[in-house]
């Protein structure tokens, strides 16, 4: 799976997540990627999520969504909000996550053994890791 | 901050266990698409267009799961699936269960902008792709024979690919 989130500088938030699903799969069988609220999420007035993992999981948490859910309607910061699902709400193991806030916070997360995932932003950070340091 | 972007390829692999080369090719794909996407917004781009372009450059890189390269199924074939949205105005579009589109990620916007629907699948998602003249592919073209591609029999038996 691939995904990507960003935040423009006109305020604009946008979520895109890309897969070819599991080794092996189903014919047929669809996980969280296309299904928004699972997999992918975009609000201006809160976050973009894209995830990586388990499909199934995602769907039943409704991943994406409870992220921006919990900063709209509990007033959590983006990353309370990863953190909880990540490590309470999502077993070890899963998968992971790329967010960024409508103020331009990036939180990545994942709990499995590596997640590829890169961050850069107009403060000029710009880094890639094979291994993500939770 | 004034723009800030975030990417992934994909979790589930221990890096530890892979060799220099595969490792070389993800670092490098990553590079490259994490380029494409700050350029993109520090030239004034939209977050759309930008979350587009990163994605393309990772299904056109068969060391990623998703577009070329991407894992097969049990019948040996790639089916695909993608989603965009848009925080604008929650807008959204996606794919599911495609085998011929080149760049999901693309189709899946334009079932966002030139559709009232949110998903469409399976060969009712590709017939869509051919009405929009999207570039479409024969399914081999997904088969990448690529060093570190996704999609080898050494990465599906020792290495799985998440959803």
């Amino acid at each position: 799976t691939v995904g990507c989130v960003a935040l423009d500088s006109a305020g604009n938030l946008a979520a895109g997540t890309s897969t070819g699903g599991t080794a092996k799969k189903l014919p047929g069988r669809v996980g969280d990627s296309p299904i928004v609220g699972a997999g992918t999420f975009a609000d201006n007035a809160s976050c973009a999520v894209s995830g990586t993992g388990v499909g199934e999981e995602y769907i039943r948490n409704a991943v994406a969504y409870d992220i921006s859910a919990q900063m709209l309607y509990a007033g959590l910061s983006l990353e309370s909000a990863v953190t909880e699902v990540m490590t309470e709400r999502l077993k070890p193991g899963i998968g992971g996550l790329i967010c960024v806030s409508h103020d331009g916070q990036i939180v990545m997360q994942h709990n499995t053994p590596g997640m590829s995932c890169g961050a850069a932003d107009s403060g000029g950070r710009f880094e890639t890791q094979l291994v993500l340091d939770n | 901050t004034r723009w800030a972007i975030a990417i992934h390829g994909g979790a589930g692999g221990d890096p530890s266990k892979w060799n220099d080369e595969k490792r070389s090719a993800r670092r490098e794909g990553l590079e490259a698409a994490l380029t494409i996407g700050r350029d993109l917004l520090a030239g004034g781009g939209s977050a759309l267009d930008a979350v587009e372009a990163v994605i393309r450059s990772m299904e056109d890189n068969a060391s990623f799961n998703a577009g070329r390269g991407a894992v097969l199924t049990k019948e040996g074939n790639a089916e695909l699936d993608a989603s965009i949205m848009d925080g604008r105005t929650r807008a959204c579009g996606a794919i599911a269960g495609v085998t011929t589109i080149k760049n999901p990620i693309s189709t899946a916007r334009l079932v966002m902008t030139e559709t009232k629907h949110v998903l469409l699948a399976g060969p009712g998602a590709d017939a869509f792709a051919a009405s929009q003249n999207v570039p479409l592919v024969d399914p081999k073209y997904f088969l990448s024979r690529r060093p570190g591609r996704s999609n080898s029999s050494t990465d599906t038996g020792q290495d799985p690919h998440f959803g």
